[in-house]
């Protein structure tokens, strides 16, 4: 199933 | 990482920094409100909550720390903190910010990457701290002056994300199928809002007179 990219973000 | 996410977040610590000065060096939140600070933590609580489980770098851990940290201190500090919390404006801070809540939480259900917990959760903060702001800006117009460190600290909030946008535009044009629309657009948003108060703060630099929002 889609896979979210990770949230490397702040 | 990239110049402008740095910049961006080295601003958004800087606010936080100027806030936290500003209670502790004068010991009064007067001209800060309250409801923003709650919904700021709400924002960080909602968002970080992947703190335990994805490691994405030592920095990531550890900004995610204090801008909880922080968050949570400033609140305790207007609520618990026996000299700060009696120079609260509880008249002026009257905006309705459960409403905030309530929408944008409904609208994280209805737009989000993937319907799950953690990224509703997530969409739900995307949206908060672009509304966050409200009730801050709605208090600085009712407590007409604004003393230096308030004006600088909203003024350092609205630019950090003015640097995210640079970000975006950064990642877009240099990762092949960046796409983080949720943010990007509510960023926008969230940058638009400060957009009056950019151009007063601009004015009373430029004239060197006090800051003054219009009632």
């Amino acid at each position: 199933c889609y896979q979210t990219p990770p949230k490397d973000e702040l | 990482m990239n110049i402008f996410r740095l910049a961006g977040d080295m601003t958004h610590l800087l606010s936080i920094i100027v806030l936290l000065l500003k209670i502790y060096a004068t010991k009064s939140c007067s001209g800060i409100s309250l409801k923003t600070q709650e919904l700021y933590a709400l924002v960080f609580l909602a968002r970080y909550l992947d703190l335990f489980t994805d490691f994405i770098s030592v920095y990531n851990t550890i900004m995610k720390v204090v801008f909880i940290a922080s968050s949570l201190a400033i609140v305790w500090c207007m609520r618990l903190h026996p000299l700060v919390k009696r120079s609260y404006d509880k008249e002026l801070d009257t905006f309705r910010h459960y409403f905030l809540i309530g929408g944008t939480f409904v609208l994280a259900l209805v737009l989000n990457e993937k319907f799950t917990l953690q990224e509703i959760l997530w969409a739900f903060s995307i949206y908060l701290e672009a509304v966050a702001i409200l009730p801050q800006l709605v208090l600085l117009q009712r407590s007409g002056n604004v003393d230096n460190l308030t004006g600088q600290y909203v003024f350092f909030l609205g630019a950090y994300r003015a640097f995210y946008i640079l970000n975006w535009i950064y990642r877009y044009l240099t990762e092949p199928r960046f796409t983080r629309w949720i943010a990007c657009v509510s960023g926008i948003v969230q940058t638009g809002i400060y957009a009056d108060f950019f151009y007063y703060y601009f004015i009373s630099w430029k004239n060197n007179s006090k800051l003054k929002l219009p009632a």
